[in-house]
């Protein structure tokens, strides 16, 4: 864990008297190299350890007689608070539309289902539009989730147009009265214009309230520029972090979130569609942190 | 950053960054950032330019031995790849791409839909089966992963296919009873042929950072891989979590997932992927 690594380090401040500058320096590197080997984006680590030293060098911190472990609650305290900021609770209106978007396999499809089955208990009447044309037998695996769940779903086999889809799809859902309308969409590169512009097209026509980033939580250093694409397109109102059931370290989470403000509502916590979970600030900065 | 220019504190930062960038994990980056620095400290007139000939340098001995080798498929009849991974990673569409690129080079080829848990994973299947007219062998939802792995067999035995493509369930490494699955497939194929599966692959999805490393561990304990495919390389990502892997596996890098049509697998080239980084 951390505080392990940080152990030499932080011993060398338990004798301490005073902190200073040098002995300082020597612990916040143990927690740069630990955010980065957890895929942090090498800028955000740099000033997630910048505001960390700023903190540190702070009065409380100077008085304290252990101040290796406050130190080590600065920053857990300070991770913890970078990621939870924000509302992490969906808009809070009826009917309330939900455009879902995100890269290749990201857990799109199986959240949006898991999403529907969630609301459905806090009392939505959920249906999901199958706006991916593309990937074999992606309607057949949202209409198998959806009969799972037993909610309504939209879907047009015989068109390739995205944004009139999602427009049929809406009307449909207010014509069975439903008052969630989740729109599930194809994976796709944020450097792809055409599709890009395609889930542009698309919300124009529907308007949705929330466009969330499905993201992998073991996501890589590009996670900050498809974060920062998405939503410069788009505009997203939250993201979901799938596949927390494994052990990645999720850094990614951190980037995506600094870098863009936008927050995290989200996490998607195994395959099946019981498996998600608001998101836990507080857990995901010690899972980061290790 | 690799330009022609004379490298001072900024540049080298700026090289860091971009190590780091491409997902090459702290012991990658950090040794050929002490290259470059020790090289920078013996000669202040170092170039961007030099730099990245270091860096190159650094990566190819890392990775040598990393690309496939010759006429790697073998004699068995048929020669069994099994792919393997964790979910969304590649592995239905990349089983597709090899049945392809096998058909097109006049083989007898069978795959095997032992995806038997997702929704719509036989559907999915089968439309690439369809669409590329390839002969699939599948079953039941629900049904047993190893039975089908076993029906595959047989049948690409009874057509003389000589290559029999198994795409299996995508699942996180950290499920005990599902490596225990993909134990149970080895054993059953082990059966008929005790030399398969021939090729076990681990399909990792370009994208992710260091998490792959212990994927490919942790996968490689439980099967026992022989080599990898790194998809989604069509992104900005770098892939470079396949350095990590190398470094630690010695397993080769056999194919590079550049796009979600037939076409778009290549055989991964070292050279290709240095130049692209340190071009
Ligand atoms: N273990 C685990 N698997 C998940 C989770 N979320 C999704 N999956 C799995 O990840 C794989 C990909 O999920 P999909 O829902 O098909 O992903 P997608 O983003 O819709 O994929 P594309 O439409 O091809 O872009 C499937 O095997 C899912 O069952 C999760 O939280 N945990
Ligand atoms: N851009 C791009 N997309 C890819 C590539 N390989 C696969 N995909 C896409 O990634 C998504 C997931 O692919 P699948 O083949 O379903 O992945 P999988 O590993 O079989 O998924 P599970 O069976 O659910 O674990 C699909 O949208 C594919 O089209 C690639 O090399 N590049
Ligand atoms: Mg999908
Ligand atoms: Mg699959």
């Amino acid at each position: 864990s951390l505080t392990d690594r940080m152990g030499q380090a932080l011993r060398n401040l338990r004798g301490v008297g005073k902190l200073t500058e040098d002995n300082m320096a020597e612990a916040l590197k143990e927690v740069r190299t630990a955010l980065l080997s957890a895929d942090v984006h090498f800028k955000v680590a740099r000033q997630f350890v910048e505001d960390v030293r700023q903190a540190a060098m702070g009065q409380e911190v100077l008085k304290s007689v252990t101040p290796g472990q406050q130190i080590i609650k600065i920053i857990n305290d300070e991770l913890a608070k970078l990621l939870g900021e924000g509302t992490t609770g969906l808009a809070d209106k009826k009917p309330l539309r939900i455009m879902m978007v995100g890269l290749h396999g990201s857990g799109k499809t199986t959240t949006s289902a898991k999403l529907a089955k969630r609301l459905m208990k806090d009392g939505y009447k959920p249906a999901l539009i199958a706006c991916d044309v593309y990937r074999p037998a992606a309607i057949d695996q949202l209409e198998t989730l959806a009969k799972q769940i037993e909610v309504p779903c939209y879907t047009d086999r015989t068109s390739q147009d995205v944004p009139k889809i999602g427009r049929t799809g809406w009307d449909w859902a207010k014509e069975q009265e439903r008052n969630l309308i989740i729109f599930d969409t194809a994976g796709r590169l944020q450097i792809d214009e055409d599709l890009i512009g395609e889930i542009k097209k698309l919300k124009d026509k529907i308007v949705p309230d929330e466009v969330l980033l499905v993201a992998d939580s073991a996501l890589g250093q590009e996670a900050v520029n498809v974060a920062k694409h998405f939503h410069e397109a788009v505009n997203l109102t939250g993201i979901v972090l799938t596949k927390l059931d494994g052990d990645a370290r999720g850094g990614a989470a951190l980037s995506m979130k600094a870098i863009t403000g936008v927050p995290i509502k989200f996490m998607g916590t195994g395959e099946k569609t019981d498996d998600f979970d608001i998101f836990h600030p507080d857990r995901m900065a010690q899972r980061i942190l290790g | 950053i690799f330009s022609g220019k004379k490298l001072d504190a900024a540049s080298i930062d700026e090289l860091e960054e971009a190590l780091y960038g491409a997902d090459f994990g702290v012991e990658t980056a950090t040794e050929i950032i002490d290259e470059i620095q020790a090289a920078y400290r013996k000669d202040k007139e170092l170039r961007g330019q030099d730099a990245a000939r270091i860096g190159a340098r650094v990566l190819e001995r890392v990775l040598e031995g990393a690309e496939a080798p010759e006429d790697w498929l073998g004699e068995a009849d048929p020669a069994v790849i099994c792919l393997i991974g964790v979910n969304g990673s590649g592995k239905t569409t990349t089983t597709a791409k090899l049945g392809w690129k096998f058909k097109e080079e006049g083989k007898g080829v069978v795959l095997g839909a032992c995806d038997t848990f997702r929704a719509a994973a036989n559907e999915q299947i089968k439309t690439w089966a369809d669409r590329l007219d390839l002969r699939l062998v599948a079953s039941h939802h629900n049904a047993d992963s190893a039975a089908v792995a076993y029906d595959a067999w047989q049948a690409a035995k009874g057509d003389n296919a000589k290559v029999l493509i198994l795409d299996t369930a995508g699942r996180l490494h950290t499920k005990g009873n599902l490596m225990e699955e993909l134990k149970k497939i080895r054993r059953v194929l082990q059966k008929h042929d005790e030399t398969a599966p021939h090729h076990a692959w681990l399909v990792v999805d370009g994208s992710l950072g260091s998490n792959s490393i212990e994927q490919a561990r942790k996968f490689h304990e439980a099967f026992g891989l022989t080599g990898l495919i790194v998809t989604k390389l069509d992104g900005t990502s770098r892939g470079g979590a396949l350095v990590g892997i190398y470094r630690e596996l010695q397993l080769p890098i056999y194919f590079v997932g550049l796009g979600e049509a037939k076409e778009d697998l290549q055989p991964f080239s070292v050279k290709n992927y240095t130049n692209a980084l340190f071009g």
